[in-house]
């Protein structure tokens, strides 16, 4: 992997946006992969619906929680995603009002990534930001910096938020993951966590994954 | 002027309804209004409370919330409703105080003193009883923390009640991210942050994700292939 990447700075990654208070990180954190896979393969970067995962995907459950795995193929069966314009995000439940017209970015399938967080930067660095998750007790109360909390704070097995990671590098000789979140612009650097990366710090290496778009 | 010796009289309650109330709130409203420099008139949105009291003249001490209407000053139109919820967080709570020195109701405007309301409503927890010991400095600097807190991110309570629960939940959450600051291993900084008066429970359920914690539930996936390009 090269020593640093960052998909913000090669137009992959869209604004920050907001959850509310709404469980639905899983949803931000899928859309915000295929965002970045579709730009990635067809050079243009759109925002894209969560709230039609949030209200079409019935495997999940909407604000209670989801998995990317599962988001993965709800998208497949229903044939995409709209844009974030066509359906908007409410952070609420409501009935399932898709209209597969308006389908702007598709996907084929997904794949789990590697527990290795050398091959994970790697990855990310050749193919896109990744859909990640991990145990965001620190989260809670972050302001700006490098998290790297013991691990007593921050279980890698009590995995409970999912989020983008869109790369990485080093501040003042810390290594760290860039990982947006769905907390809005007024969480963190401007929405963003950084996290301390070569420890497998909060299980940030254990659901790395991404959709595949042929 | 007052004569230090003269007897005060007692305060007397008023009613909102009771004759005369109603001329003096009118009189405090008009008198509010020439002295702000708002673009739009503002009403007495929620009266709290009247007091009179005989001295040499008749004091009455006057408390009520002050709120944004839509009309401006400019305008002549005298029934002007209220902003909606939205500009809520512009209401004041007021104090004033207006004397009548000649008993024949000429009333001067002596006293005025008005503060934002979500601000206002802070200053209650100087009673809140938590356990600082003697610590005053760590308790006044709760205080200060907690009103930037409210003021930042727009914070409003339903009772005080319930905001004597959050400046608890808040101070405790200040520990935490004390005891976070000072075990991190990297250069993060951990502090207040919008989600500083929540309990880490509530926290939980409210913005974060309990399924992905049930590894049972994951369906497989196929691997990625490593990345191979230099």
């Amino acid at each position: 992997a090269p020593d640093s990447w960052d998909w913000r700075e090669h137009g992959a990654v869209s604004s920050v946006k907001n959850q509310g208070m709404c469980g639905s990180c899983w949803a931000f954190s899928v859309t915000g992969n295929i965002e970045g896979q579709w730009f990635l393969k067809n050079g243009k970067l759109l925002s894209l619906s969560e709230q039609e995962l949030v209200d079409c995907d019935t495997v999940d459950q909407a604000c209670r929680g989801g998995l990317p795995s599962n988001a993965y193929e709800a998208i497949e069966k229903l044939g995409g995603l709209e844009t974030e314009t066509d359906y908007t995000y409410t952070g609420h439940k409501q009935s399932c009002s898709f209209v597969n017209r308006k389908v702007a970015a598709y996907i084929n399938s997904s794949v789990e990534l590697s527990k290795d967080e050398k091959e994970i930067a790697a990855w990310l660095a050749e193919n896109g930001p990744v859909s990640v998750a991990l145990n965001a007790f620190a989260m809670q109360f972050y302001k700006k910096g490098v998290s790297h909390p013991l691990k007593i704070f921050c279980n890698p097995w009590m995995i409970d938020h999912a989020v983008l990671m869109v790369g990485y590098g080093e501040s003042k000789g810390i290594p760290f993951w860039a990982i947006k979140n769905s907390w809005g612009e007024d969480y963190g650097e401007g929405g963003y966590y950084y996290l301390y990366r070569g420890s497998n710090a909060c299980g940030i290496n254990k659901m790395a994954s991404s959709a595949v778009i042929h | 002027c007052e004569d230090p010796n003269q007897p005060l009289g007692s305060p007397v309650q008023l009613g909102e309804s009771e004759p005369g109330v109603k001329k003096i709130l009118e009189f405090t409203e008009e008198r509010y209004n020439l002295g702000s420099n708002a673009m739009h008139r503002r009403k007495i949105s929620r009266f709290i409370s009247v007091t009179r009291q005989m001295l040499k003249g008749i004091r009455y001490t006057i408390k009520v919330e002050v709120s944004n209407t839509q009309c401006k000053k400019s305008s002549m139109v005298r029934s002007c409703d209220f902003y909606p919820e939205s500009h809520k967080l512009e209401t004041e709570l007021c104090m004033f105080e207006v004397w009548d020195v000649t008993l024949q109701g000429n009333l001067t405007l002596l006293k005025q003193n008005c503060q934002p309301k979500v601000i206002a409503r802070t200053e209650e927890f100087i009673n809140v009883d938590i356990e600082f010991g003697n610590d005053t400095f760590e308790f006044m600097r709760l205080v200060l923390e907690f009103k930037h807190f409210l003021k930042k991110f727009n914070k409003v309570y339903s009772s005080r009640e319930e905001t004597e629960r959050r400046v608890v939940i808040f101070y405790e959450n200040l520990k935490t991210a004390e005891t976070l600051q000072s075990l991190d291993q990297g250069s993060a900084e951990y502090g207040v942050t919008k989600f500083s008066d929540l309990t880490v429970e509530e926290f939980q359920t409210m913005y974060l994700n309990p399924l992905l914690n049930q590894w049972t539930l994951h369906s497989p996936m196929k691997p990625a292939a490593p990345a191979q390009r230099p």
